[in-house]
C-alpha cells in the first residue's frame, strides 16, 4: 500500500516538474543544430546523418526560406518501399532530391507524418502532450526571427532527451517502485514480431504499417533473439544493398557497427526506478519484456513511459 | 561564418549564434 | 535502488559481434560479403571563413566577380579600407501565402584578413536586414532577451551561394 500511495505522489510531482520547466530547460548550454537543404540528394544527407552519428534532421527550403519539416528514417523506409515497387525507377531513386520525398509519400500512399511544433517557452508537458497526440518521437522547437518574422528550428526535443531530462533531475523516479507488470503499461497485444530467416523488405513493411520503430526477432519458441529498428534501414541503403532486398533481416543486421550497445531486456518484475536508473546511465530507447526463460512477452516504449508519467495512475 | 572542406560535392557552412541565453552552432549541408 | 532486484539485461545474441558469428556459423552465402557500418564519427574539421593562397587584389576580384553574377550589390570602397566589402543582397523568396511584407534585403560584410605571407582568410560576417520598400525593421524596442532570436539560415544560404560561385569561377 505504502508503495503504491509513494508511486501515486512520485508521479504526481514529476508531472508538476515537466509542468514547471520549458522546453528551452531541456537545451544544453550550447549545442549544435544540424539542418538540410532541401535541393540536398537524398543519399547525400544520408551521408550527413551516418558522418554526424544521427537519425533525423530539420529540412530548410531556400526558395521560401523557410523550414520544411523533419528527415527521419520513416522517410528513408518510404524510399525503399517506393523502390521495391518500382525496381525499374533506380535512376530516379539516385537522383532524389528531398524536396521530393512528399511525392514519394504519395506515390506508395503513405500519410505525410504531421509533424506538431512548439514555441521554446512554452511548458515542456505541453511539449510532451503535443508529441503524444502526433505520435511522433520528436517534436520541433520553433520561434520566429525579430527581423523576418520567418521560423527558426531551435532545436527539436526527442522522448528519449525529455525521459533523460527527467530522470537526471527528478529525485523521485526512485520512488516509483511498482513492477512495471502491475502498471498495465507494457504493450502485449499484436506486437509484430519475425524470425531470423524473414526477407529484410517485409520486415520494413511491418515497421511501415505498424508506424513503430523496431521489430523483435524470434526464434520457433517465441524467445526473443535480436531486434530490427528503423534506423538500421540507414545503414542498409548506405550500403546499396537496398537493390538487394531479397537479403533475410539476419542478414541486413550484419551491417550494424560494433558500437551498437545491444537490446535491453527486462521483466514484469522490475520497477519503474531501475527502468529510469539505466535511461540515465545509457542510451536505451525501448525495453523488450520476456519471461524468465527469454520468451518474448512484449515491450516497454519511450512513448508507454511518456504516456504514464504524463496521464498514468 | 564557419566553414568545413566540401565533401561529396556538399557544402557545410555554419555559425554560432545566441538563443536568449542559450548557444545554438546552426550549421547548414547543401549541395555543391 | 537496489541493484540486486533488477533483471535489466542487454541481449547477448543482439550484440553484433556474437550476431555476425552466429550469421556466419550458418554458413549462409550473403552473411559472408556484408561488412558492418564502419561509424566513421569524422569530426567535422571547421575552418573561420575560407581560405585563400592566391594575390589578395586577385581575391578580392574574384569576390566582386561572384557577387556581381549573383545580383548582389555593395557601397563604394573607401580609399583607406580596399579589404573590406559592404554587400547588401535582394533575398528573393517565394511569395509566402499572407503576403506579409518581410525585409527582403541582407547586408553582410565581407573582408580579407591575412594570416601569415601568402596565406588570407576571407571572412563572412550578417550584417542586418533592410526592406526594398523603404520601411525600417521596427525590432529597435525589443527587450534583450527578443534580440536574439535570430535565424542564420537565409545568411548561411546566402554564403553557400557565394563559395561555391567562387569555387565554380576559380
Amino acid at each position: 500500500e505504502k508503495i503504491i500511495v509513494e508511486q501515486k505522489l512520485a508521479v504526481e510531482s514529476i508531472r508538476a516538474f515537466l509542468k514547471s520547466k520549458t522546453s528551452y530547460d531541456v537545451l544544453p548550454v550550447s549545442y549544435r543544430l544540424i539542418v538540410l537543404d532541401t535541393s540536398l540528394l537524398v543519399k547525400k544527407s544520408l551521408n550527413v546523418l551516418l558522418q554526424n552519428n544521427i537519425v533525423s534532421a530539420p529540412l530548410w527550403d531556400a526558395k521560401t526560406s523557410r523550414f520544411a519539416g523533419l528527415l527521419t528514417s520513416s522517410d528513408f523506409i518510404n524510399v525503399i518501399q517506393y523502390y521495391f515497387s518500382n525496381p525499374d525507377k533506380f535512376e530516379l531513386v539516385d537522383k532524389l532530391q528531398l524536396d521530393g520525398l512528399k511525392d514519394i509519400e504519395r506515390a506508395i500512399g503513405v500519410e505525410p507524418p504531421d509533424t506538431a511544433s512548439i514555441h521554446p517557452s512554452r511548458p515542456l508537458y505541453e511539449a510532451c502532450i503535443r508529441m503524444m497526440d502526433s505520435t511522433s518521437r520528436r517534436i520541433p522547437l520553433i520561434d520566429q526571427d525579430e527581423d523576418t518574422h520567418r521560423e527558426i528550428v531551435v532545436s527539436v526535443l526527442t522522448q528519449y532527451r525529455i525521459l533523460k531530462f527527467v530522470a537526471l533531475n527528478c529525485r523521485e523516479t526512485h520512488f516509483l517502485r511498482r513492477p512495471i507488470g502491475e502498471l498495465n503499461i507494457i504493450t502485449k497485444n499484436n506486437v509484430a514480431s519475425c524470425r531470423m530467416t524473414t526477407p529484410v523488405i517485409d520486415v520494413i513493411q511491418l515497421l511501415s504499417q505498424g508506424n513503430v520503430a523496431s521489430i523483435p526477432i524470434v526464434d520457433h519458441e517465441g524467445t526473443l533473439i535480436n531486434v530490427y529498428e528503423a534506423v538500421d534501414v540507414l545503414g542498409l541503403i548506405k550500403g546499396g544493398i537496398y537493390n538487394d532486398l531479397s537479403l533475410s533481416v539476419g542478414e541486413a543486421l550484419m551491417r550494424r557497427s560494433d558500437d551498437f550497445e545491444g537490446v535491453y531486456t527486462c521483466t514484469e518484475r522490475d520497477k519503474l526506478s531501475t527502468i529510469m536508473d539505466n535511461i540515465r546511465k545509457s542510451r536505451v530507447h525501448r525495453f523488450f519484456v520476456t519471461d524468465d526463460s527469454g520468451k518474448l512477452v512484449g515491450v516497454l516504449t519511450l512513448s508507454d513511459l511518456l504516456k504514464y508519467i504524463l496521464l498514468g495512475e | 561564418l564557419a566553414t568545413s572542406s566540401i565533401k561529396h560535392n556538399t557544402l557545410c557552412v555554419a555559425s554560432i549564434v545566441r538563443y536568449k541565453r542559450k548557444y545554438v552552432t546552426q550549421i547548414l549541408y547543401a549541395p555543391l | 535502488s537496489k541493484e540486486e532486484d533488477s533483471t535489466i539485461s542487454i541481449l547477448p545474441t543482439s550484440l553484433p559481434q556474437i550476431h555476425r558469428a552466429n550469421m556466419l556459423a550458418q554458413g549462409l552465402p550473403a552473411a559472408s560479403k556484408i561488412s558492418p557500418l564502419v561509424n566513421k564519427k569524422s569530426k567535422t574539421r571547421w575552418h573561420f571563413g575560407i581560405r585563400s593562397r592566391s594575390y589578395p587584389l586577385d581575391v578580392m576580384g574574384e569576390i566582386y566577380m561572384a557577387l556581381k553574377n549573383l545580383g548582389a550589390e555593395w557601397a563604394k570602397p573607401s580609399e583607406e579600407d580596399l579589404w573590406t566589402i559592404r554587400v547588401r543582397w535582394k533575398y528573393e523568396v517565394a511569395q509566402n501565402k499572407n503576403n506579409e511584407k518581410i525585409p527582403d534585403l541582407m547586408k553582410m560584410i565581407i573582408q580579407l584578413f591575412q594570416i601569415e605571407t601568402n596565406n588570407y582568410l576571407v571572412d563572412f560576417k550578417f550584417d542586418g536586414w533592410e526592406s526594398s520598400y523603404g520601411e525600417v525593421s521596427a525590432n529597435v524596442n525589443l527587450s534583450e532577451d527578443e534580440m536574439s532570436t535570430f535565424s542564420a539560415y537565409p545568411f548561411l544560404h546566402l554564403t553557400t551561394r557565394l563559395i561555391m560561385e567562387l569555387a565554380v569561377n576559380s
